[in-house]
């Protein structure tokens, strides 16, 4: 189970990126890189939310939760017609 | 969809909006299952260009066409599937498509609620005949999928929120939803609240949990939140016993009939191999035991639609299906592939008892078609999930309900009306229920506000549905609860039922703006960083000076807490609550005053608004109010409910008061 990769939505406190980033995607993807070269970027949001989806292990999601500017890492949910 | 629009009042020739008189450029976005395009409901006749302003596109796929699938109706159609892929592996795209297509039914059926075109002689098999038309006639559509086979994924919602409101839709749909959890943790919640702060009203569904008590989903103040109740439309399918007895049950049935001379009836319990042979679940039924015969089967596990191909495949004649206490008398209408209805609790267990005890039981079922103007109705559909607010107990939830069951609406062309691989029929037009059928209602209602209100906020357009929505039948009663058989509170259906005549000049309204929802954050005693992931980082932290209170924030409703009193030596003492609100009048000058009544067993609320009346002189004036509710000590889990009126003689503002004691 630790080694197996979940999706998890990132949330981004958007003011505190560093000022060597001109794209906030760009920070998106290099705090994913810090934590792991291998993890995939799903999608990155910037009109209802500002942040990205990656699959991480859950070491990787607890040590994204402690990286510079992040918010909150949640797993992704799954939700059902009604 | 057919029946809801006169059950609306939106028949009438002088519709909301004269339909000559404006080309709509609002723009419904539904997040659901897809679209089936070729459907006549998203014709195009009549619908001027495409709005200048809309960003949104139709993706192209391999069976999903842009050129040919999407028009100046449907203008938009996406499909997300990373999250749903991260998590069950690719799809198998021999079962699903890969695209903004369809083969569910489920999102065919709400956008075609929410903002079809008229098509005529719509029907399911002969039942529900009529003109069946979305809410919005003349708003446009886009559709993002993002609920598959196994699922809805967060990650998809949140990222076709970004594209919805990005595109540029004026509301967004949703007829799904999770388990009730903080907002902070919630991608609906934190997607709508940023929707909703870029204008954007976003409806859902309230959940299908009901009726038990706090069962509710999408529970956030800034999200519409839509139950379900039933219409004045039924389709009777009698049960017609050897002893002469009958019972009404509710059929969609279309096929050979049965003889009108009953014929040998089973209790599935009798005919199987198994512990739970009663359920109809495949491979249960013996069929020596079932052949030529009627069967009765139990609700509960499978679908009711399955029992029947059970039964159907056991070679049994026909299936009477009976509720169990968890339905009780909610009777939701199937389109079975065998002659069969569904009866309420009490028929099934007095069927049941004919069945085990007569030494020949017979029974057959007569077919009633569709029947209109049934009364009463609404009536709030069982499975409609209640209040109260269990992330906000001060937050009122449902905020309202509109039609929700047996509903007519498009369906896709990949599957039958029962969703069996065995179900070769194809069908135009579906009849389903859920509270996934009452949000599209709302949804579509909201976009006739729209297009007759541009300017107003999402919070004023969900304040105008509310404060006008009716509580009680034309004679007075209250509207009823399925589940009790008993007058409904304000926790099963909110303000009450959608009335879209009304709304649409609702006199006054209670407005918010997205600073109002960040202090009720506050109230809630969110951390800034909570507060910044909800917020998109607003940089907002709440002033340690403040005194922040849920019951400041200004909501259409009011649900009045209070605590019970813990020692034996305050008992007889009353506890009093506040709650301040601000109305803003949206009609002429006029003098509106207050009325409040309340009604709570073991005790009495007193209620005192302070001003009683309130004076405009001109449109867009606001004034405030502060309400003041005096109880006394009752055991926790007591409840009650009330309304508060503002009249003007022309127009009735009314806001529905729920008291809790904990």
């Amino acid at each position: 189970a630790a080694t197996r990769r979940a999706s998890y939505i990132v949330h981004m406190a958007k003011t505190q990126m560093p000022a060597r980033f001109t794209e906030h995607s760009h920070w998106y993807d290099a705090s994913l890189r810090s934590i792991s070269d291998s993890a995939d970027m799903l999608y990155t949001y910037d009109t209802v939310a500002h942040g990205f989806a990656a699959r991480l292990t859950p070491a990787e999601a607890r040590n994204l939760a402690r990286r510079p500017g992040v918010l909150s890492v949640l797993p992704d949910t799954t939700y059902h017609l009604h | 969809t057919t029946r809801t629009p006169e059950f609306l009042g939106l028949d009438v020739a002088d519709e909301l909006v004269p339909e000559s008189s404006t080309t709509s450029d609002v723009v419904v976005g539904v997040l659901d299952t897809g679209v089936w395009p070729e459907r006549n409901s998203f014709d195009d006749t009549g619908l001027g260009p495409i709005p200048a302003v809309w960003k949104g596109e139709c993706v192209a796929a391999k069976d999903f066409d842009p050129a040919k699938s999407c028009n100046r109706k449907l203008i938009g159609a996406r499909f997300f599937s990373k999250g749903y892929e991260s998590s069950m592996g690719p799809i198998d795209e021999s079962h699903e498509s890969k695209s903004p297509r369809d083969a569910d039914g489920h999102g065919t059926h709400t956008s075609t609620t929410a903002a079809g075109s008229a098509v005529s002689d719509a029907s399911l098999l002969g039942y529900a005949t009529g003109t069946a038309r979305g809410m919005a006639l003349r708003a446009r559509i886009a559709v993002y999928k993002v609920c598959w086979t196994g699922g809805c994924f967060s990650s998809d919602i949140l990222a076709a929120m970004d594209a919805a409101v990005n595109d540029g839709c004026h509301i967004l749909s949703l007829s799904l939803g999770g388990g009730a959890t903080d907002y902070y943790r919630d991608s609906v919640a934190i997607g709508a609240f940023n929707a909703m702060e870029s204008g954007v009203l976003v409806s859902c569904s309230a959940g299908n949990a009901g009726p038990g008590a706090a069962t509710l989903s999408n529970l956030a103040p800034w999200i519409t939140t839509v139950g379900a109740g039933t219409i004045d439309r039924d389709f009777p399918a009698y049960v017609v016993l050897g002893n002469g007895k009958n019972y009404t049950g509710v059929s969609l049935y279309s096929g050979k009939l049965l003889s009108s001379t009953p014929i040998p009836l089973i209790y599935a319990g009798n005919a199987t191999n198994s512990s739970n042979g009663n359920l109809c679940m495949p491979g249960t039924l013996v069929p020596e035991k079932v052949a030529g015969k009627v069967v009765l089967c139990e609700r509960g596990i499978n679908a009711r639609v399955q029992k029947g191909m059970v039964v159907k495949d056991a070679g049994g004649a026909g299936m009477v299906l009976a509720n169990t206490a968890t339905n009780s008398e909610e009777l939701v209408a199937d389109a079975h592939l065998l002659p069969a209805t569904l009866i309420g609790e009490k028929a099934g267990n007095v069927i049941k008892a004919y069945a085990l005890s007569d030494p020949n039981p017979t029974a057959t079922i007569i077919f009633g078609g569709t029947k209109v103007g049934v009364r009463p109705s609404p009536v709030v559909a069982a499975f409609s999930s209640r209040g109260p607010n269990a992330v906000t107990p001060e937050i009122l939830k449902p905020d309202l309900i509109a039609p929700g069951v047996n509903i007519l609406a498009g369906w896709t062309g990949a599957i039958g009306p029962t969703g069996l691989t065995t179900d070769s029929r194809r069908v135009e037009f579906n009849i389903i229920s859920g509270t996934s059928m009452s949000c599209p209602h709302v949804s579509g209602l909201a976009a006739l506000l729209k297009e007759e209100h541009p300017d107003w906020s999402p919070a004023a357009i969900k304040s105008a549905l509310m404060t006008t929505a009716y509580v009680t039948y034309p004679g007075g009663d209250g509207i009823l609860d399925i589940a009790t058989g008993q007058a409904a509170t304000p926790f099963d259906f909110g303000a009450g039922h959608a009335d879209p005549k009304s709304a649409v000049d609702p006199g006054l309204i209670y407005d918010l703006t997205p600073e109002d929802y960040l202090e009720f954050l506050c109230a809630i005693d969110y951390t800034s960083l909570q507060i910044a992931a909800i917020s998109k980082d607003r940089n907002y932290s709440c002033d340690a000076r403040k005194n922040y209170s849920v019951s400041k924030l200004n909501y259409p409703s009011f649900s009045v807490a209070f605590a019970t009193a813990s020692g034996s030596a305050d008992k007889g003492a009353t506890a009093t609550v506040v709650h301040e609100r601000t109305v803003t009048n949206v009609g002429p000058p006029a003098t509106y005053k207050s009325t409040a009544t309340a009604k709570v067993d073991g005790g009495e609320v007193q209620i005192s608004v302070e001003p009683a009346v309130l004076n405009f002189t001109e449109t867009g004036e606001k004034k405030s109010y502060t309400v003041k509710f005096t109880a006394p000590s009752l055991p926790s889990g007591s409840s009650g409910s009330g309304r508060l009126e503002w009249s003007d003689g022309k127009h009735t503002v009314a806001s529905a008061l729920a008291f809790t004691w904990t």
